[in-house]
């Protein structure tokens, strides 16, 4: 697992992380670096063509206090209908699963449908409640995700989450589109005098005007 | 589309996790754009373990949560600089900081209209220091000002003061757009319009053929 990691991770190179001056230290992990999350990212066969990794996890090893911030876009994504959904009904997480090539958007109830059942099996696999996993999508607009594919794979993504730097990384990398880079990064900083860590990754390159709400 | 998924160990209650996640998202990832496009699919997710140790955060209005709050905003402007580094066709990051409006928010608006501007960033893209484009960007943006407090600087080269065009070194501030985008480098435009208390900043990239090269090819 850790060397398939270590070779995802690689799949295309780091961005520059342009930090603002301040008192914490950049540290490695992107969202691992925080005490009691894991992560992964694995080749699914999503991508139109290519074998670029395509599908992230990221778990939290307690029920984690939940936050989201969502596209104003009237014609939102089905993950990103059902996160909203999700994040009214339960304050804590467990899960984000992220797949890119589709971004079952403008998919009607099918595509909504098709996000029900993506976040049944991975609470299944992780023995979560649904409302615990949340979902997010990129790529092609119109298009549903290539939900068989992406089922079958779970099982080997969920065996491949790990608390390492490489966990962290392959996910970055399975969560871009066209981005030429991956977007990874974590700090360590004091809070009332003890040691927390703030992590995060994110994709981006096209379609980019967020209003989030 | 953009997405990020952010995690801490700190320990907080939803209530404030929520609202200080909506803030730092705000001074981030809204204020950043590449070709003036809202996906369908913009998420960020951030979660909060509460493993650290660290005493808990149960309100926003404390040293706490003010010095959470800070890091949370440096790790999502971390990564929202580098979605507008990597944008399609991109050959340099365009920081636009503007002071002087009435309000963190009226700056951040005239911040992200200029680094929207097509023009502005066509002009970065020719290294053309176009004071004009620049100007006529801070000037739809809905924020009104007083002309004659205008003030603009393209890295150290200042271009209007006053709501006056200077004369400045061409040649200077070409070769200073010239530089950034043969390193990938950044583009600084600095704005003050008068002088208030809002400090504002927003993050794009110069437009480039590649953008419509690319864009023509990904199709649905």
């Amino acid at each position: 697992v850790s060397s398939s990691l270590k070779e995802a991770s690689k799949y295309i190179p780091a961005a520059p992380i342009l930090l603002p001056e301040g008192p914490w230290k950049q540290i490695p992990g992107g969202v691992t670096a925080a005490e009691g999350f894991n992560a992964a990212g694995i080749f699914g066969g999503l991508r139109a063509k290519g074998e670029k990794p395509d599908l992230a996890l990221v778990t939290c090893d307690v029920d984690a206090i939940s936050a989201g911030a969502f596209t104003t876009n009237v014609v939102a994504a089905a993950p990103v209908i059902y996160c909203k959904k999700a994040l009214n009904i339960s304050k804590t997480a467990r899960a984000v699963l992220i797949n890119a090539g589709q971004a079952n958007a403008a998919t009607g109830d099918a595509g909504y449908q098709d996000v029900v059942e993506c976040a049944n099996t991975v609470a299944m696999l992780l023995k979560m409640k649904p409302e615990e996993v949340l979902i997010e999508s990129t790529g092609v607009v119109g298009q549903r995700i290539k939900k068989d594919a992406l089922l079958n794979s779970l099982p080997r993504l969920v065996n491949s989450l790990s608390s390492s730097a490489e966990g962290a990384d392959s996910a970055a990398v399975a969560i871009t589109t066209t981005d030429l880079v991956r977007k990874s990064v974590a700090v360590e900083s004091q809070v009332g005098g003890k040691i927390i860590r703030v992590g995060g990754m994110a994709k981006g390159s096209g379609m980019i005007h967020p209003n989030m709400a | 589309t953009m997405l990020g998924v952010v995690t801490t160990d700190a320990l907080v209650n939803s209530d404030v996790w929520r609202k200080m996640v909506q803030v730092a998202v705000n001074r981030s990832f809204n204020q950043i754009t590449v070709d003036g496009d809202t996906s369908t699919n913009d998420t960020v997710i951030a979660l909060a373990s509460g493993l650290s140790g660290a005493s808990r955060i149960s309100s926003v209005n404390c040293n706490e949560a003010m010095q959470l709050q800070a890091c949370l905003d440096a790790v999502m402007q971390g990564l929202a600089k580098s979605i507008a580094w990597d944008g399609e066709g991109a050959t340099c990051l365009i920081e636009v900081t503007v002071i002087g409006a009435d309000s963190e928010v009226e700056s951040a608006k005239i911040a992200r209209a200029v680094a929207s501007s097509s023009l502005v960033k066509a002009a970065v893209y020719g290294r053309d220091p176009n004071w004009g484009r620049i100007a006529c960007a801070a000037g739809y943006a809905g924020i009104s000002f007083d002309l004659n407090k205008l003030r603009i600087m393209l890295g150290d080269i200042l271009l209007m003061d006053g709501g006056q065009p200077l004369p400045f070194d061409r040649v200077a501030a070409s070769n200073y757009l010239k530089k950034a985008g043969e390193i990938h480098g950044t583009v600084t435009i600095h704005i003050s319009v008068g002088d208030g208390p809002g400090n504002g900043r927003a993050w794009g990239c110069d437009l480039s053929y590649d953008y419509v090269k690319i864009n023509a090819e990904y199709t649905t």
